[in-house]
């Protein structure tokens, strides 16, 4: 465990609380994206079925058992409690053009043809480009809430920080996952026009609103 | 055979 690693966690888990909490304190899910969430909501089930099978710390079960509920609870909030403010008119990109491709190739590359294996495969591969019905709703409303930002924010963060993670572990133990650093920066380069408009706008204290 | 590969990453 090295700090970035470390500091890449806590920002995910700040990045989900922070949903959480605007969805709760404003009684509404306006602006989020339920198809994003719902990946999400898959990419911890299929990822974290190891919970079962092999146990590393608690730090790292208890994380995992956080990381689920809190998105089955951000899921359960969208769908069911504060169903009537869920903007589903807006939430309209196709994820079985991201869940189909994403198995097909969980399937072709992995590094053993298990089935637990073959999910964890699928879980980092879709969790890379999960955000996209997020972002394409933000495209297509042309703006966000400046808390959806902050949760943007934290959450590209997170993997950006796995990244520097991963080059210090491949310098200092040797350890080298082509999948997940592939797919981690995928996952950071989608982030990357965000980041700008979080640092040039909402930083300064600007709505996050894209010209027309 | 393992019945999965460890991972210790979250």
């Amino acid at each position: 465990m090295n700090i970035f690693r470390l500091t890449g966690d806590l920002s995910h888990l700040a990045a989900i609380i922070i949903l959480l909490l605007k969805i709760w304190k404003t009684r509404s899910c306006a602006g989020i994206s339920g198809k994003s969430q719902l990946l999400f909501a898959l990419v911890f089930t299929t990822r974290y079925l190891d919970l079962f099978t092999s146990f590393i710390s608690l730090y790292n079960t208890s994380m995992k058992l956080i990381y689920v509920a809190c998105s089955y609870a951000t899921v359960y909030l969208i769908y069911m409690k504060f169903k009537a403010t869920y903007d589903g008119n807006h939430d309209t990109f196709r994820v079985e053009f991201l869940v189909v491709p994403v198995g097909g190739l969980s399937f072709l590359v992995n590094h053993d043809f298990s089935p637990l294996e073959i999910l964890w495969t699928f879980s980092i591969y879709l969790e890379s480009v999960a955000i996209l019905p997020q972002l394409f709703m933000i495209s297509k409303t042309g703006e966000a809430e400046t808390i959806t930002t902050h949760y943007l924010f934290f959450l590209g963060l997170y993997r950006a920080l796995y990244l520097i993670n991963w080059i210090w572990r491949y310098y200092f133990e040797g350890f080298f996952d082509l999948i997940a650093v592939v797919a981690g920066v995928v996952q950071t380069i989608l982030y990357c026009d965000f980041f700008y408009l979080y640092v040039t706008k909402v930083l300064k204290g600007k709505k996050l609103s894209l010209p027309a | 055979h393992a019945l999965n590969i460890p991972h210790d990453e979250l």
